[in-house]
């Protein structure tokens, strides 16, 4: 927790994708910190208690500067006096929080989430790993079912106008649109990433009508969603040929 | 397939 938001980040027990979730303190109705915290919580814990809550309900959550706890009360809109408390216990990581360096990406490129989550889908039905290839025209995003010989491939063309882009999904036009894809783009790139984490990553559809997918070579894809209140990036480390 | 890396080649993982 820092002035500017929360903070979160967590990664997969095989150490192949970090997730990483801002929250910007203006998305909360008030938000009060005396100085920086760094909280090691198990995250089934506390989606357990968040899942109490139901939508209109208010959470408060607090936490003391030398705490072991984490205090989560939530409390029914409409009757201030019914209020449930849960403790959610830290937990020792023997880390702290990761910085992760910002690094000059060689192409960028935005789609809209709802086809991007059917894009990998899809092609985890069919192989473990897909290869995505982002070159001046576009990007492919391609995948082969060793077994069957089959291929499945998405291709976004880049848009010719960049106000052919529209700004609400059901306006979507009929090829999917690059958004500006000049902008972001300096070099052919390719990377192979395993379909599954791109699976997860993909599932967040529901917080932005957009998903970006930055790429440098030999380095992790970063799937990204931006909207109002924050960010959500998604880190997968790459596979390499055999 | 190809051989899956992990994140820690490229991050500083403590």
């Amino acid at each position: 927790c820092s002035k500017e938001g929360i903070m979160l980040q967590g990664m997969d027990e095989f150490h192949i994708s970090l997730v990483e979730f801002f929250l910007s303190k203006r998305s909360f109705e008030s938000y009060a910190l005396c100085h920086d915290l760094c909280m090691s919580l198990p995250i089934d814990s506390l989606a357990t208690v968040l899942k109490k809550a139901n939508d209109d309900d208010v959470c408060t959550l607090k936490a003391g500067h030398k705490a072991k706890v984490l205090t989560v009360a939530i409390e029914t809109r409409d009757q201030p006096w019914l209020v449930s408390k849960h403790d959610v216990p830290f937990i020792d990581l023997g880390s702290e929080y990761l910085v992760i360096s910002r690094i000059p990406y060689d192409a960028k490129i935005t789609v809209w989430s709802t086809r991007f989550a059917r894009l990998a889908h899809e092609l985890h039905q069919l192989s473990g790993s897909l290869d995505i290839q982002i070159i001046h025209e576009g990007a492919r995003f391609t995948a082969l079912d060793e077994g069957s010989g089959k291929k499945g491939c998405f291709i976004f063309r880049r848009a010719k106008v960049v106000d052919e882009y529209r700004d609400s999904e059901d306006d979507e036009p009929a090829g999917a649109i690059i958004h500006e894809f000049h902008r972001y783009f300096h070099k052919a790139t390719s990377l192979r990433v395993s379909t599954k984490y791109l699976v997860h990553a993909s599932k967040r559809a529901p917080l932005s009508s957009k998903v970006s997918v930055l790429m440098k070579e030999d380095q992790p894809l970063l799937v990204q969603y931006d909207f109002y209140e924050g960010v959500l990036k998604f880190y997968i480390a790459p596979r390499i040929a055999d | 397939m190809g051989r899956q890396q992990t994140l820690g080649k490229f991050f500083d993982m403590p």
